[in-house]
């Protein structure tokens, strides 16, 4: 975005689904 | 103004769908490739294939629970594409490679396509 200052988030972002419950 | 740009959340969010389909949590779609079947997600599918996004841009067919493809096209091609809808990452072998190309010009996935020319490209 222009005029925006970006800035880089590196991590997992949102919760990891199990692969079995 | 602040952006946070999350850079792995694309990659995140694909993992948590294909976790959900190998969970068989809240697929809608089974699709029938020469008597094997697949379950997925409508959605991903149509975000993949130009095929799949025709089908279900359809108002009739977009209800549809099942999808018969072309009894010509090879289960494995069919698997190896889901595989990489689902992951980003498309499993090319020697064995497989007409299959897959095939089964991507059906699935009208054009960047597949073009990926399995230069594969087979590079095997000459």
């Amino acid at each position: 975005y222009e005029g925006v200052n970006t800035i880089k988030e590196m991590g997992r972002s949102i919760h990891e689904i199990p692969r079995q419950e | 103004d602040n952006c946070i740009q999350f850079t792995r959340h694309a990659s995140d969010v694909l993992l948590n769908f294909n976790r959900l389909r190998s969970r068989n949590i809240l697929t809608d779609v089974t699709i029938l490739v020469n008597r094997q079947q697949f379950r997925a997600h409508k959605t991903v599918l149509m975000a993949c294939s130009r095929l799949f996004y025709t089908i279900f841009t359809d108002s009739v067919k977009c209800n549809l629970s099942a999808i018969s493809l072309d009894p010509k096209v090879d289960p494995e091609g069919f698997a190896v594409l889901l595989e990489f809808m689902y992951t980003s990452c498309l499993s090319l072998k020697d064995s497989l490679i007409v299959a897959t190309l095939n089964t991507a010009i059906y699935l009208q996935m054009d960047h597949v396509v073009d990926t399995c020319h230069r594969f087979i490209k590079s095997r000459d």
